[in-house]
């Protein structure tokens, strides 16, 4: 699975997901990524989030409005919004994932409960990214 | 506010091996959408939607990734890919799944935003609508890499011999598990 998150200028934020789903899948499977609330949400007022993982465990949690709603009506930051929703996700239902987001005020989340995720962002002329946890590179854009 | 792009290049046991292809392509990605969010260049007036089209287009294209080329592949051997895409100032959006044989499924969702009344196309109708809006139908299996076709025989093998295929099971039914595979 693939996805972006941005916010422009204006702050505009738009949220994207692409995947293949998993490896095996049955013939007409779909997984969280096409479904909005889980795999993929934007709303300028409170943010932008891209998951991904086990779909079936994120459409069944709607790991990206849990996103949301922690940011909307808990006040977290993106960070840690996501952070608690990803681990409260493989919490309860024991499957993993990660995901990406950007609140309305530019700050960003990024967590999962998988063995690796790629991130990457772009801020102020440099690119931040990593796939471990508790690693992180940067470079010039 | 400054303009911020975030991208991600999928999640699970990725191996050693995996890990430069994605962060390379990762990092084109980014090179890519961010010209679509500096205002007042030549490609736009600076655009949250353009730049993560753009950068999800970026690892649509890159076999390092599990969507367009290099999608995994069902147990046909088939790639059947979606996408969904979305905007934050009047929550349009545009969803797709169980396209074939198109390049970029993220470009599609947003076609299904901008042009239609509907949010969510799916299977032969959205293949339908796509070919209509212009997207180019590939040959057959054009989506499939070599790692897809070797991912999909180790599955078969491993489930063959009774070993954990994690969550890509063939049963519709079958009970949750605790293992993951790369990447979903």
């Amino acid at each position: 699975t693939v996805g972006a998150v941005a916010i422009d200028c204006n702050g505009n934020i738009a949220a994207a997901t692409s995947t293949g789903g998993i490896t095996g899948k049955v013939s007409g499977r779909i997984g969280d990524t096409p479904l909005l609330g889980c795999g993929t949400y934007a709303d300028n007022l409170q943010g932008g989030v891209s998951t991904t993982g086990h779909g079936e465990t994120i459409m069944r949690f709607n790991l990206a409005q849990k996103i949301m709603s922690k940011i909307r009506y808990e006040g977290k930051t993106a960070q840690i919004a996501t952070e608690e929703a990803c681990k409260e996700m493989t919490e309860r239902l024991t499957g993993t994932g990660g995901a990406i987001t950007i609140d309305a005020h530019g700050r960003l989340g990024i967590y999962w409960t998988s063995h690796r995720m790629g991130w990457a962002y772009v801020k102020n002329g440099e690119i931040f990214y990593g796939i471990d946890h508790g690693k992180q590179f940067k470079e010039q854009l | 506010m400054e303009p911020i792009l975030l991208v991600h290049g999928g999640a699970g046991n990725i191996t050693d091996a995996r890990c430069p292809g994605k962060l390379t392509g990762m990092k084109q990605a980014l090179r890519v959408g961010i010209k679509h969010l500096i205002p007042n260049n030549d490609l736009s007036e600076g655009s949250a939607l353009d730049a993560v089209e753009a950068a999800v287009g970026v690892m649509e294209s890159d076999g390092n990734f599990n969507a367009g080329y290099g999608a995994c592949l069902n147990f046909e051997g088939k790639a059947e890919v979606e996408a969904s895409i979305m905007e934050g100032s009047e929550l349009k959006a545009g969803c797709v799944t169980l396209l074939h044989d198109i390049m970029h499924p993220i470009s599609v969702a947003r076609c299904v935003m901008q042009n239609t009344k509907h949010t969510f196309l799916g299977g032969e109708a959205a293949q339908k609508f796509a070919l209509e809006h212009g997207f180019e139908q590939l040959p057959e299996n054009s989506l499939i890499t070599e790692d897809a076709r070797l991912a999909l025989e180790e599955f078969k093998e491993r489930q063959a011999s009774g070993l954990d295929t994690t969550f890509a099971r063939t049963e519709l039914d079958v009970k949750q598990d605790s293992g993951e595979q790369e990447p979903g």
